[in-house]
């Protein structure tokens, strides 16, 4: 069974 | 195959301040899918981009020497955009990686 991703994607900023 | 993979090399990119902007965006960050920053956009005519070293893809360990490993990621942001302004180094030193 696949294992879950239980964090959040993150946002992305232009630098 | 069973061979083994072979550790990624970090690799020190100097990016030199030679235009107006970075041009480069970053996700990720500690508590993230995606626990060191990675580049996912370089913008052309950004100093990034004349550069030439960075690419897509590469994962920032390290800014001017300060880890990046553990920082959420708008302090990854922060210290990115603080080592552009300031006007004591016309450069930045990134420690990058490829993805493994």
């Amino acid at each position: 069974r696949e294992k879950r991703l239980t964090l959040p994607p993150s946002e992305i900023t232009l630098l | 195959t069973g061979s083994p993979v072979p550790a990624p090399t970090a690799t020190l990119v100097r990016v030199v301040k030679n235009a107006n902007t970075l041009g480069i965006a970053i996700e990720g960050g500690a508590n993230t899918r995606q626990p060191l920053p990675r580049i996912v956009t370089i913008q052309k005519g950004g100093s990034a981009h004349n550069c030439g070293q960075l690419k897509v893809g590469h994962i920032i360990l390290e800014v001017n020497g300060i880890s990046l490993r553990g920082r959420e990621h708008k302090d990854a942001a922060r210290i990115i955009a603080e080592a552009f302004k300031t006007k004591e180094k016309d450069h930045i030193d990134f420690l990058v990686v490829e993805p493994g």
